[in-house]
């Protein structure tokens, strides 16, 4: 599969 | 050894005490995307990562607690980082960082 956009994978703790 | 830029001159250990109800980073990337090392995006003031002082906006996670980050994915990444938050073995997260550029 393609590279996802890390802009869309950003996780808060 | 790869082309990666990181080098023992630009890394830091630097402990985080729980200290607060929240970590209060933000993170992005992960293996398989543009960002392939976990990057900080956001320190929240209030949250433990802000009272620790050292840790900034643009640094890469290379190791939590010794556990490298390296190959691994976004939500593979986040969980180690909220299981080091949330365990009660210990007080603090040792986060191996990387300054960059």
């Amino acid at each position: 599969s393609p590279p996802k956009d890390y802009e869309d994978e950003v996780t808060f703790f | 050894q790869t082309s990666s830029p990181i080098s023992a001159l630009n890394t830091a250990l630097v402990r985080v005490v729980k200290n607060s109800n929240t970590l209060g980073i933000a993170i992005e990337g992960g293996a398989n995307t543009r960002q392939p090392l976990p990057r900080i995006v956001t320190i929240q003031k209030g949250g433990s990562a802000h009272n620790c002082g050292q840790l900034k906006v643009g640094q890469v996670i290379l190791e939590v607690n010794g556990i490298s980050l390296r190959g691994q994915e976004h939500e593979e990444v986040a969980r180690i980082i909220a299981e080091a938050f949330k365990t009660k073995e210990k007080d603090h997260i040792d986060f191996l960082v990387a300054e960059l550029g």
